[in-house]
């Protein structure tokens, strides 16, 4: 049996919003210690972590570790009729269910209950070293998301340097060139902490980095962790239940 | 020209 309460719904909800325009079908991997994901987008340029740890729950249970196939479309699709105060309440078999059933609970009167089609998916998972980085940037959720969207429209390739003066976000394109630099800031405001062993510079489609930053309403701050020759990290935490963790790989001159 | 690198190509199958 699996069985978690969520008080906050919308946590869930927008992890789901996050995710959706990246990864079509993904594996709901629950376990004794935590609920997680971990897909890679159809063309396998970026794969997206995702772990709400069972702390993170009010109720847990789960009695052996399943897999519950979703759509994340059709699971966004039942999300819409989440009310924003709602908890959400899962609860599947052990033994290859065919649905997950969603208990939406807002104010005292309104349950509603849904239950979502499984399916198998087959997925090979892929181990991420847990090795330091050489570059590691802390800023604003919201000030990232502004920074790759206004560069999308020179181009379509962002250079991101972490050096000496701050980190740099460049694009060159058709109509002409920009450039960001953010530097470290101990401003409450819009702090920007930089850890930095050794000068990084590497290429990234900005395509992909708007995909990431549909998680921004999850989380005030983004870590972005960067070493040369592999691929970013684009870390939103999760207070500390958890985190959705995008990985790209960099282009690379032919 | 830059070429699309693959995440598969960086991290290993399980």
């Amino acid at each position: 049996m699996f069985e978690a309460q969520l008080v906050e719904g919308k946590t869930f909800k927008a992890i789901i919003e996050a995710i959706k325009d990246l990864v079509v079908d993904c594996n709901l991997d629950c376990s004794e210690e935590e609920v997680a994901i971990q897909s890679m987008d159809s063309a396998h340029v970026s794969l997206v972590a995702v772990r709400l740890s069972a702390s993170a729950f009010s109720n847990y249970r789960c009695d052996r570790p399943n897999s519950l196939g979703i759509n994340t479309a059709n699971m966004s699709k039942i999300l819409k009729m989440l009310g924003k105060d709602d908890s959400i309440t899962f609860k599947a078999e052990d033994e290859s269910p065919d649905s997950l059933t969603m208990l939406f609970e807002g104010g005292k009167s309104t349950i509603a209950d849904f239950e979502l089609k499984l399916m198998d998916i087959e997925t090979e998972q892929l181990g991420i070293p847990d090795t330091p980085y050489q570059c590691t940037i802390q800023m604003r959720a919201d000030e990232f998301q502004r920074i790759v969207r206004d560069l999308q429209v020179l181009g379509d390739t962002c250079t991101i340097s972490c050096g000496k003066e701050g980190v740099r976000f460049s694009v060159t394109g058709a109509i002409g060139n920009g450039n960001i630099l953010v530097r470290s800031s101990d401003e409450d405001k819009d702090k920007v902490t930089i850890n930095m062993e050794e000068p990084v510079e590497l290429n990234f489609a900005l395509r992909y980095l708007n995909f990431f930053t549909k998680a921004t309403p999850l989380a005030e701050n983004v870590v972005i962790s960067m070493s040369p020759d592999v691929p970013v990290v684009v870390e939103y935490p999760i207070e500390e239940f958890g985190h959705v963790k995008f990985y790209l790989a960099p282009k690379i001159e032919e | 020209d830059m070429k699309q690198g693959s995440i598969s190509g960086f991290f290993a199958v399980k």
